[in-house]
């Protein structure tokens, strides 16, 4: 899960729509959720 | 409860006055920042109201189950 | 335009319906995910009513200035 921490919140933004993975905006409080929600669709 | 809390402004009460979350739960909500009611709700709309994302959200942030983030 | 988007419940309403976010500053906010304007308000209360972050994190968003993040 680490390796997401390095991707800006627009990368990750990027990222959650290339997956099609439901998302609001990526700010500090929602972070962690989305990174944990990309590390289970690429598992 | 959650009659209670809807029937006045929810103003600086305290994330354990939400229906759902009690004194543990709203706990864990203040050490993870969430301290007052309204964070809670702000979150919700954050997560653009999507119930899924929110109910993990609370159950990552406080261990809430889904009867409890339900409430 | 406060006024008017007050005299009725958010809803759907996009972020460009909120007032001190035009056309422009809209757009920016869908792009980075917070397309609904309840997303906003959202937000403002996550980061616990604090003007000065709240001021700070839709000018790191949209670029908005001192002037439109007030409104």
């Amino acid at each position: 899960m680490d390796d997401y921490a390095v991707l800006s919140d627009t990368e990750l933004a990027a990222v959650l729509r290339q997956y099609n993975i439901p998302h609001g905006p990526v700010v500090g409080s929602t972070r962690k959720l989305y990174e944990k929600k990309i590390f289970e669709y690429e598992t | 409860k959650a009659r209670d809390f809807l029937a006045e402004p929810m103003g600086e009460k305290p994330a354990g006055s939400l229906a759902g979350i009690g004194e543990v739960l709203g706990k864990k909500l203040e050490e993870r920042g969430s301290d007052k009611a309204y964070v809670v709700p702000g979150q919700f709309l954050v997560l653009k109201e999507d119930k899924d994302l929110f109910r993990e959200w609370l159950k990552d942030t406080c261990g809430a189950n889904a009867k409890q983030s339900c409430d």
